[in-house]
């Protein structure tokens, strides 16, 4: 089991240490907060009132032993980069900041802090993703340009068969299966009919994806 | 086109206004900053100073008009509900809000906001998954408790066939194809061998891919 210190309670922080001991990992917490500590020292395996830029206090609560160091606290700047720098300094194998914004990032990757989160800008681009594609309900990306997502069929589909649909001759996409109610179906024949409220789970290029998704909307 | 309304330019408010028009949308945005307004306002169609929990500037700034409003304002709760309420009363089809915690989003819910947004709380979540599932680069999830994952396959498994592999037998998960280098593979028959370095995409209930990843890693 790894040992985890996540260092600042915004919710981000909080969260990261609340899911991460629920999942039976060790987790350290350090936040100038007391409120915060006492609020959450149930629910982490140690939780210290501290400065997370201050050397002694990292290594007396003993972040420098944990194998994933996550810097949650994000705006304040300096303190980020300076507790980012203090975790790479004892030679943390994965050091994880939250960056407030690219400039920010840009000085993390610099300290070669492993990984920059930006919650907040991730999940605009997934929102806007959602409202400028309504048929699109979820995407997972296979590699650059290749996706398989879940598309809404809109009325102009029901009651059509798959080989009606010639979804490959025409947009140069696969439909893997159908999702209707919660059931799954994978091994469509060319017979199954598309009902309406079905969900086509369709694989292809980005680009056919996009116009099988104009079509559609 | 659809006309979007931003209220609040915090991270996620001006990802999100700036994301939609760059992606050719109207975006009207307000702020109680001046100088936030000032830095936006070539990258939206309008940027207005004021409050967003004023009737009149929401109506002056034409949000009432709007297809979708985004309250990204978070920090002040109250300011969230009231400008959130406003947005449901005039009528608007799709009212989305990001809130600052659970009971916040409670609120949001009786108030018939259309869909509630946790960044902080999203991400801290999808962070924690990647850290504690090695093997698992991504995941659609299809409906409750099933998904399909892509998984990096470890050493072991290398020059495995399909049918050796028993997926389906040992962990009743079906094998949908394999992405090697930037190829997909997805007609694969059981002498299909799988290398080093292969990413599988693997489909099946939560739980069974749990317990794949668990053995995996
Ligand atoms: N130098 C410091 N040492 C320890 N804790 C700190 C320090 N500076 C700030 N904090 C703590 O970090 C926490 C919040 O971080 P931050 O300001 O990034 O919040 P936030 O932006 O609201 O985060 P989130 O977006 O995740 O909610 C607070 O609980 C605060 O007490
Ligand atoms: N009543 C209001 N009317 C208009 N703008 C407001 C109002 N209250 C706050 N704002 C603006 O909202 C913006 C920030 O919102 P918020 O406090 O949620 O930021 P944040 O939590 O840092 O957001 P994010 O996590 O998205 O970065 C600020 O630019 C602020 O000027």
């Amino acid at each position: 089991k790894k040992q985890f210190a996540v260092l600042g309670l915004g919710r981000f922080g909080s969260k990261v240490a609340r899911e991460l001991f629920y999942r039976g990992h060790e987790v350290i917490v350090i936040d100038l907060n007391e409120l915060k500590i006492d609020t959450v020292k149930d629910e982490v395996t140690h939780a210290f009132v501290g400065d997370i830029t201050n050397e002694a206090t990292l290594k007396e609560a003993g972040v420098n032993d944990c194998d994933v160091a996550i810097v949650a606290e994000s705006s304040n700047i300096e303190s980020n980069i300076i507790s980012s720098q203090l975790c790479k300094s004892f030679g943390i194998k994965k050091v994880i900041a939250k960056a407030q914004n690219t400039i920010h990032g840009k000085i993390l990757t610099k300290l070669q802090v492993d990984q920059i989160v930006y919650p907040e800008q991730d999940t605009a681009i997934k929102l806007v993703n959602k409202l400028t594609s309504d048929s699109i309900l979820d995407y997972l990306e296979l590699g650059h340009h290749i996706n398989i997502v879940s598309i809404e069929a809109p009325e102009k589909l029901a009651n059509k068969t798959i080989k009606e649909l010639a979804l490959r001759r025409r947009f140069h996409v696969t439909i893997l299966g159908i999702k209707r109610a919660e059931e799954l179906i994978f091994n469509l024949t060319d017979d199954n009919m598309v009902q309406e409220g079905d969900i086509l789970i369709v694989f292809g290029e980005t680009e056919a994806l996009k116009k099988l998704n104009l079509d559609l909307s």
